[in-house]
Formats: C-alpha cells, sequence, structure tokens
C-alpha cells in the first residue's frame, strides 16, 4: 500500500491539477507541477511513478490522465457519502467548504444535540437529532462519519454512529477513541501542522 | 533537518504524553505509547532515536524527560505568539480550541472585515479591523498569522500581513500563495486527510 505522506501530496497534487484543468491547461512539467504545489519536481516524479505514471520529456503529463490516475489511486474516483457528527463551528466551516465534493466526499447528513440547531442545515445536510443517528445511517448505508463534536462526547458518539454501521471516522477531536477492529479512526489536527511550523521556524 | 512526516508524529507523542502526565504516569514504554497513538511501536522508538532519546530497557521512557526534548525539538519550549486573520466559522473553531495552547501557541489578536465581528472575541482575542493589521502585526512584533478568509481575499490578506512584518503564514484557505523568498507559507488542507481515508476505504 502506498504511504499515508504519498497519498497526502497526492491530494495535494490532484487539487492543483483541477485547478490548472479549469485554466484549460492541458500539459504540465513535474516542474510547473512543483511550483504550483510547493512539492520538489523530483518528489513529484517519484509519487507519479510510484503509479506508474511517467511524463513525455519535452512535453509534460497530461492533466486528464494524471486527474484520472490519481483519482482511482486515492480511490476518490468514487462518491463516498457521510456524515457530520457535530454541527458546531467547526463542522459548520466542514460543510460549508468547497473542496471537499472536489475529493468525491458528499455530506448527506448531519447530527447535533443543541436544539437550537435541529432543523437548520449545515451545507446542504438537514441537522438531526443525534438520537436518531444509529437508525438513519442504517437507512441510508452511511459507513463514513467526520466527528466534530465537544471532546467529552467523541466516545459515546462515536459508538452511537457504530452502531448505526459506520466503519470510517475521522475524528477531528482530541479524544483518543476507542473502537471495534473493523472500524478505521483517522485523527486530524491541525496543532500538529503548528508543530511542524513552529520547528522551521528559526531560532528565537 | 528533521521530515515534515516526522515532526508531525512527534506532534501526536507530544499531546499523548501531556495526556498521561495528566494521569501521574512517570514512565512509559514505546508499545504503550504506541497503543495512545496509534503509531506502531517500532515507528515510536525510530522517532524518539532520531534526536537522541533512547529508552531504558524494561522501563521505558521517561514522561518529563521525552516532554522537555519534544519540546526541544519541535521548538515549541517558547511561546509563538500569532494573529488570526479571518474570525469566521474555522478561525473561531481554531481560536477556541484548547490544543493550540498545549502547542505553545498563543492567540494574540485576530481581524475581520465584517462589522458585526469586529469588536467581539475569536477565543481571548479581540476582532479588530483588518485595514489596521499591518500596523498592528508591527507594533506587537506578530510574525506568524493563521490565515482562515475567503479564498477570494487570501492573496491580498496575505500580503497585507507580510507588510506588517509576518513571515509565517497556516494558510487554511484553497488558494495558493504567492509571497516573497524570507517568507513560510505551510498549507492546510483537511481534504488531505479525506483523501487519504478514502484510499484506505477497502473497494466499493
Ligand atoms: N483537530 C484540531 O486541531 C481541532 C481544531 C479545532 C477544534 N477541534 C475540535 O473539534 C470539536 C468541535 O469544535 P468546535 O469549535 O466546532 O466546537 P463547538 O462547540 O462549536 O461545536 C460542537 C458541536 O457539537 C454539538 N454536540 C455536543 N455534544 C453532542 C452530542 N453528544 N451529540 C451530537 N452533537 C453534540 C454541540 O451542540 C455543537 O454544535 C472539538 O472537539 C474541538 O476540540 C479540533
Ligand atoms: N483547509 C481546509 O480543508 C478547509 C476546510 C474548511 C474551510 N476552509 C477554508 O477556510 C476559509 C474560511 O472558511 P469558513 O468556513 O470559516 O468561512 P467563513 O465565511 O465562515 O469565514 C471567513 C471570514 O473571513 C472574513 N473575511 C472575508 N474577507 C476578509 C478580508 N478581506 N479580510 C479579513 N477578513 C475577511 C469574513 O468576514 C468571515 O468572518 C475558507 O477559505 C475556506 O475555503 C478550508
Amino acid at each position: 500500500s502506498i504511504p499515508s505522506a504519498t497519498l497526502s501530496r497526492l491530494a495535494i497534487l490532484y487539487q492543483a491539477l483541477l485547478d490548472a484543468k479549469t485554466r484549460d491547461v492541458d500539459c504540465l512539467s513535474s516542474a510547473q507541477i512543483g511550483a504550483l504545489t510547493g512539492i520538489p519536481a523530483a518528489q513529484v516524479r517519484k509519487d507519479l511513478s510510484s503509479f506508474g505514471e511517467h511524463g513525455v520529456p519535452g512535453v509534460g503529463y497530461r492533466v486528464d490522465d494524471l486527474l484520472a490516475s490519481i483519482a482511482r489511486c486515492l480511490k476518490i474516483d468514487q462518491t463516498r457519502r457521510f456524515a457530520l457528527v457535530g454541527a458546531g463551528r467547526l463542522g459548520q466551516a466542514l460543510a460549508s467548504y468547497t473542496g471537499l465534493a472536489k475529493m468525491n466526499f458528499e455530506l448527506v447528513m448531519a447530527f447535533d444535540n443543541d436544539p437550537a440547531k435541529i432543523g437548520k442545515h449545515a451545507g446542504d445536510a438537514l441537522i438531526e437529532p443525534v438520537t436518531e443517528m444509529p437508525a438513519r445511517l442504517k437507512q441510508e448505508a452511511i459507513k463514513v462519519i467526520v466527528l466534530t463534536v465537544p471532546a467529552s462526547a467523541a466516545q459515546a458518539t462515536a459508538e452511537a454512529a457504530i452502531s448505526g454501521g459506520a466503519r470510517w471516522i475521522l475524528n477531528f477531536t482530541p479524544a483518543i477513541l476507542k473502537v471495534p477492529d473493523d472500524c478505521i479512526v483517522r485523527d486530524v489536527s491541525f496543532t500538529n501542522e503548528f508543530a511542524v511550523l513552529a520547528h522551521y521556524m528559526e531560532e528565537g
């Protein structure tokens, strides 16, 4: 399998290529892709060859071919329907983010326990009571949830979603979730970005 | 220098060790650290030895020692003061996130161009008019900004911040920023997390 650091770079490439396509660009060299993404050209060539894409000398890579093969590699060529659990500040920001649709992730439902939010919308999804979540996930066969509840509610909410059939959890909370072996949790933390940034700052 | 994937793992280790310290845990083995973070024990040992930390056989690693050396390595042993530019949904979620203070990032000021938000707060920071930003950044010698404005406003806002002395930009917008050579931009995209998640989902 491909290491997650490579996958993460491929996702960045994919967004830059989508951008280029909207500007009617047909071909790009690895140097041009590097300039668009901030990824060194040699790393671009290495990543693309890891799934069989080699540019043509003097011409570069065809944008359409790269988009199709990266989408297959990242498995974003099929729509992934997901539910948002916790429609607060972060949940709302994610629900309205245009980048998700580009990656073929489709927000189909949202849940919260705050009566003031239920019946409103997060992006295009209606916010439903979290008590309905297990039955609703089953009804729509949703396997992916994005967890943006407070840390104190994270474990119980994840368990409720798993009882409704969820198997993939993108966990934005700082809680470390304990889930059965057939579930996959991916923890997201922007604070890692801060830490990485801090490291590269020169002394003092 | 240490690759950013290793730094990112060290940041995850750091948060798990802080957690353990609040539970009065003195020592942890690489296997226990692995169970807490989801990082394989062998990778934990490799990462820690890359900056000279070796556990004691049968005892493991001392939590306090690891916290101090990871903080030095990540350069989070000194407080980094930053400004938030764009106090919308995402900006507010970041401003209120307790994880930032743990990484020694201190939000000191916030800016927006929406009159309804100016004078309110994002976390503990007062939201000020973005027109004041260059002068205010200079006055407080702020070098780090977190950019959470709409993509259409990103480039101009980044340039205004740079004119005020900002040199480090954590860019949450999908815009690709063009900045002078002495500035560092780190692009953050949760959509990469979705793409990595999609790749690991089994077929169909
Ligand atoms: N990963 C990171 O770096 C990062 C950054 C910012 C925020 N966060 C985390 O994301 C989460 C959300 O942050 P936020 O700023 O959006 O908080 P918020 O308080 O604005 O949103 C939380 C939402 O969850 C709802 N909720 C509470 N308990 C619930 C339950 N049992 N079931 C369903 N919904 C419930 C609340 O009504 C609210 O709408 C927090 O856990 C926070 O720590 C993480
Ligand atoms: N990286 C990701 O994966 C990801 C996820 C979600 C959102 N985003 C991005 O984060 C950004 C913010 O998203 P959001 O949901 O918080 O949007 P939002 O509309 O809620 O917030 C944007 C804020 O910026 C302010 N603003 C607009 N123009 C400004 C200017 N010129 N100067 C100062 N402030 C200005 C607005 O008044 C608003 O408060 C967007 O660019 C969005 O695409 C990225």
